[in-house]
C-alpha cells in the first residue's frame, strides 16, 4: 500500500546532501513497520515522501497503488487527508486553537457535524490522557501532551495508514507505553502503521523493523516476517 | 548554588493549574542531578523556575545565594547568560542563523572577538557530531541535529550551571550516550549538571534523581549520596 521505487531525495548545497540515496521500500497493507536508524540517517525524510507530504529527486512514489506524480495537488491532498494520520517530529498544532479542537480539525473534510467532531476528539484525547486539559491551547501544555495532541489528531479518523515521527520522543516509559498501546489497537483493526522511533524496546515489539543509515536501507527484517 | 523554597506555580485557568506545588530543592554546586516523572508533572516548569526564566507564584528562588527577586531584570539576565546554559525542551534556535551562528551568539555576552566565538562553536559542535552541518540553517537540519544544535549552544560557554530539558529525546541510543558523554565531561570539570530526562538510563547514571508528579518531590535520593 505505500511503495518507493529507486528513490532519491537530494537538498541543493555545496556540497548537496543526499537525504534518501536510492531507497526501495514496500509497506503492505496491515503491516506494522518500526523505522530506525541514527540522528540524520534520512527517516523524516523517508515518512514525508511514504506521506506525499514532500517529492522526490528521483524514482516513483505508489500510494495505495497510484503513483503519487500523476495525482493532481486537489486529489492528492484529498488521499491524504481520508487515508493518512500524520504524526510529526515537531507537533505542528495550532497554537489559536485549545487541544479539543486541535483534534477535531482532523475530521473537518470528512463532513462529521460540529458536534459529533468534538464528541469524538474528546474521546481520543481522554484515550491519550489529555481530557483534563482539552481546553488548554498548545504554548499551555507540557511537551509530552503537545506531542500527545498531535497523536490523537493523527487517529481520531481512524486513518488507514497512520505514519508516526518519533511519538514518543517527550514521553514518560509509562506514557509511551499507552500511546504505543493505541498504536496497537489501531493495527489490530486493520490499519497499515509506520513508526520512526529511537526506543529500541519499541521497535523490538513491532514485527518488522526498517533500519536506515545514510539515506539507505542497511537492514529490513520483512524476509523473516511469517 | 539552587535553591527553591516553598515554591508554588499557578497559572490561571477554571480551575487554575498548580504546576508546582510547594517544591523544596537544594542543589549544591557540582552536583550531577537528574529530573524525572510523569509528562505533565511539572519537570519543565520547575526547570525554569531554577534558571530563573520565570518567577513562581509563590516562595523563593536562590541563585548561587542571591534571592532572584531581588535582583533587576538587567543584572538577572546577566548572571543567566555568564552563569547558565539552558538547553530547552523545544530547542528555540533562530532559524535565521546557520547552526554554527546559533552556537556562536551564545558567547556575545563574553568579550570574545567574532573569530574566536566561532572557532569555539566549531569545536564544540564537532563534539556533537555537526562539523558536517555547521553552515545549515534550523529548518535545514533533523530534529536530533537541531537538538544538539541548542546542546552545543548550552555549553560552548562553559558554563558553572546547565539546565538540560529532555536533551535525548530526539537522538538515537549511541548519539545519546554522547551528548549526555559530554555532560559528564562538564561535571567533571566542576560544573553543576540538573537534566531532565525520561531515559530511565540516563537517569540510573546519575548521582542524584529527583523524581516529580503532580507538581511535588514525590523522591529524592540526595540522602543515599555520599
Ligand atoms: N501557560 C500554562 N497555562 C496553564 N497550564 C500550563 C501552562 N504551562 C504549563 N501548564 C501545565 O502545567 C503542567 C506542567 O507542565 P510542565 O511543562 O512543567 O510538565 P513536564 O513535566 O515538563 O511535562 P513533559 O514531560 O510532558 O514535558 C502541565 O500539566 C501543563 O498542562
Ligand atoms: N532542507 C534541507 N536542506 C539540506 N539538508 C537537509 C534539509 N532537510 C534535511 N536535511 C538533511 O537531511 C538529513 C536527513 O534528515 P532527516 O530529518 O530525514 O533525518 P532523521 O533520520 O529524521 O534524523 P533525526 O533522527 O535527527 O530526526 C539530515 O542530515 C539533514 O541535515
Ligand atoms: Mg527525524
Ligand atoms: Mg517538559
Amino acid at each position: 500500500v505505500l511503495e518507493l521505487e529507486s528513490v532519491v531525495k537530494e537538498y541543493p548545497g555545496v556540497p548537496p546532501v543526499r537525504a534518501l540515496d536510492d531507497i526501495d521500500l514496500r509497506v503492505y497493507a496491515g503491516e506494522l513497520v518500526a523505522v530506525v536508524g541514527p540522528s540524520g540517517s534520512g527517516k523524516s525524510t523517508l515518512l514525508n515522501i511514504v506521506g506525499a507530504l514532500d517529492r522526490p529527486s528521483q524514482g516513483d512514489v505508489r500510494l495505495t497503488g497510484q503513483a503519487v506524480s500523476g495525482l493532481s495537488d486537489k486529489r492528492l491532498s484529498r488521499l491524504r487527508a481520508e487515508s493518512i494520520g500524520f504524526v510529526f517530529q515537531q507537533f505542528h498544532l495550532l497554537d489559536a486553537l485549545d487541544a479539543l479542537d486541535n483534534v477535531a480539525t482532523a475530521l473537518l473534510y470528512r463532513n462529521v457535524a460540529p458536534a459529533e467532531r468534538r464528541r469524538r476528539a474528546a474521546h481520543v484525547l481522554e484515550q491519550v490522557g489529555l481530557a483534563h486539559r482539552a481546553h488548554h491551547r498548545p504554548p499551555q501544555l507540557s511537551g509530552g501532551e503537545r506531542q500527545r495532541v498531535a497523536i490523537a489528531r493523527a487517529i481520531v479518523g481512524n486513518p488507514a495508514i497512520v505514519l508516526a515521527d518519533e511519538p514518543t520522543g517527550n514521553l514518560d516509559s509509562r506514557t509511551g507505553r499507552d500511546v504505543i498501546g493505541l498504536l496497537h489497537d489501531l493495527h489490530a483493526a486493520g490499519s497499515t502503521i509506520v513508526v520512526i522511533t529511537h526506543d529500541a524496546a519499541i521497535a523490538a515489539s513491532m514485527p518488522r523493523t526498517v533500519e536506515l543509515r545514510d539515506g539507505h536501507v542497511e537492514a529490513d527484517n520483512r524476509a523473516q516476517v511469517p
